[in-house]
């Protein structure tokens, strides 16, 4: 927790993907903060006690100066005198916040989520990785099934008029958007990662009509969601193709 | 150290 909000990191225990969310302080009806703080908290227990709430109910979170747990308090916002209090003990992951050092990105491109989402999943039918290419035309994902040889293709091609397909957010256009493409795009660059990774991060799309890629070349591939009250980072661990 | 497929090596603890 900082002055700016709260940054929830989590590794899967592959140390493939790494996931990184933050949510500003101006998504809470308050927020005060005395010093930065650091916990670490069992996902499985924060999960648990944040679904007992209901989506109208008021959750207050708060750990004092050396705590050991976080407290969580549910209240109900028209029965305020209803309030149910969990508490989430912290834990030693014998480590202190991860910070992957900040890198010039090669390639960004930006497309529906749905869309990221659909190809994702597909592509994890065919294979456990796949390739992903960014050229100055577009972008390509690729997965190929090495047992029946068949090989899956998405395709987006750069968009020629990228405020073509600002005003109908809410219907997925025919052909694939790639936002402000030509902003990023410095040199054509591939990664191949795991289906299985890019399926969990592209699960996030309901946060975000829009997903972001970043890549560059031997680093981890960033999908990021931007929505207004924060970011969501997934950072995947590179393949080296044979 | 940077591994195959994993991100150990790409972090910095803070």
């Amino acid at each position: 927790c900082s002055k700016e909000g709260i940054m929830l990191q989590g590794m899967d225990e592959f140390h493939i993907s790494l996931v990184e969310f933050f949510l500003s302080k101006r998504s809470f009806e308050s927020y005060a903060l005395c010093h930065d703080l650091c916990m670490s908290l069992p996902i499985d227990s924060l999960a648990t006690v944040l679904k007992k709430a209901n989506d109208d109910d008021v959750c207050t979170l708060k750990a004092g100066h050396k705590a050991k747990v976080l407290t969580v308090a549910i209240e109900t916002r028209d029965q305020p005198w209803l309030v149910s209090k969990h508490d989430v003990p912290f834990i030693d992951l014998g480590s202190e916040y991860l910070v992957i050092s900040r890198i010039p990105y090669d390639a960004k491109i930006t497309v529906w989520s749905t869309r990221f989402a659909r190809l994702a999943h597909e592509l994890h039918q065919l294979s456990g990785s796949l390739d992903i290419q960014i050229i100055h035309e577009g972008a390509r994902f690729t997965a190929l099934d090495e047992g029946s040889g068949k090989k899956g293709c998405f395709i987006f091609r750069r968009a020629k008029v990228v405020d073509e397909y600002r005003d109908s957010e809410d219907d997925e256009p025919a052909g694939a958007i790639i936002h402000e493409f030509h902003r990023y795009f410095h040199k054509a660059t591939s990664l191949r990662v795991s289906t299985k990774y890019l399926v969990h991060a592209s699960k996030r799309a309901p946060l975000s009509s829009k997903v972001s890629v970043l890549m560059k070349e031997d680093q981890p591939l960033l999908v990021q969601y931007d929505f207004y009250e924060g970011v969501l980072k997934f950072y995947i661990a590179p393949r080296i193709a044979d | 150290m940077k591994q195959q497929g994993r991100l150990d090596g790409f972090f910095t603890v803070k």
